[in-house]
């Protein structure tokens, strides 16, 4: 079986400045998903890597650089399934961890069951001694730009600097 | 939204997608993304999808189920995501994106929207893109 690791980040009106780090930062996902695949890792070793890898990312939206709620602050979610178990993984409104993708793997190999979201699956992070990192530390300055825009349009979805009035949507 | 779909050489599938959601959303707004069967699924029979988007409507659509079912029945992978993915903003009037691999290995790749940035690396070849219907070639 010929392995492949394929990648993707999020779909939208990307502004023309943004496309050379989104696509540097999906080409390197890729490749160290698959680097993962070549040391023997599983295919669900190579999701979480590669996905991993994008949200270390600032410019993608996940991890750190998440886009921000309306309070300003970093909200997130993940999910991951393994195809041969049809095992799954998801949190929800997860704050303040680097990497909740893993934290997903947690839920769908330590627990019965498939979500865990808010407090909860802040608890079970914490139970998992994940890693808590200081409130505001995933928010970065063009998050905040972001938002500022966001509420000052009145809602449309904006990138910082875009000249159109739709963005990434998700 | 990032994403993730993996076939090892074991011929195991996963699909993985994490993402810190919409703009200015309110809190507590969960979209499609922790939802198996909207934003990730994974079938070692069939194949897997991760989706990025517009996540009320993907969720509406159980986008990433639908493309699998559509493989289920004999589509190929492009074509399953990009029928999906267009009856999807036919009906609903949003957009989204999404990769796909089969069972074999096998590629989809689509977006109702300007643009999705994606990479795959098979073998010696890493292959990309970000504009619709455009892709280049690295050997690595």
């Amino acid at each position: 079986m010929e392995p492949i690791v394929l990648v993707h980040g999020g779909a939208g009106n990307v502004r023309d400045s943004r496309v050379p780090p989104k696509v540097a930062a999906v080409k390197v996902a890729a490749i160290r998903g698959y680097e993962v695949l070549e040391r023997g890792g599983s295919a669900v070793d190579a999701v979480e890597e590669a996905v991993r890898t994008m949200e270390d990312d600032e410019c993608m939206n996940s991890g750190h650089g998440s886009v921000l709620n309306s309070e300003g602050k970093v909200e997130m979610d993940s999910s991951i399934m393994n195809g041969a178990t049809m095992d799954a993984g998801c949190v929800a409104v997860v704050r303040d961890i680097a990497h909740p993708v893993s934290l997903a793997r947690m839920v769908m190999e330590k627990t019965p069951y498939v979500m865990l979201a808010g407090e909860g699956a802040m608890g079970f992070a914490k139970e998992m001694d994940v890693e808590m990192l200081p409130p505001g530390a995933l928010v970065t300055d063009d998050a905040q730009k972001a938002l500022e825009i966001y509420k000052q349009t009145g809602g449309v979805f904006y990138e910082i600097g875009e000249t159109e009035t739709v963005g990434e949507v998700g | 939204t990032v994403g993730a779909v993996a076939l090892d050489f074991n011929g195991h599938i996963a699909a993985a997608t994490s993402t810190g959601g919409l703009n200015g959303k309110h809190p507590g707004r969960v979209g499609d993304s922790p939802i198996i069967g909207s934003g990730t699924y994974a079938r070692d029979d069939v194949g897997a999808v991760s989706a990025t988007g517009h996540g009320e409507t993907i969720s509406k659509w159980c986008l990433a189920h639908s493309i699998i079912t559509a493989m289920q029945r004999g589509a190929d992978p492009q074509t399953a995501t990009e029928t999906s993915l267009n009856q999807m903003t036919d009906k609903l009037k949003e957009t989204a994106g999404a990769i796909c691999i089969s069972k074999e290995g096998k590629v989809g790749i689509g977006m109702t929207t300007k643009r999705m940035s994606w990479a795959y690396r098979k073998g010696d070849e890493l292959v990309y893109g970000i504009d619709k219907g455009k892709q280049e070639v690295e050997n690595v």
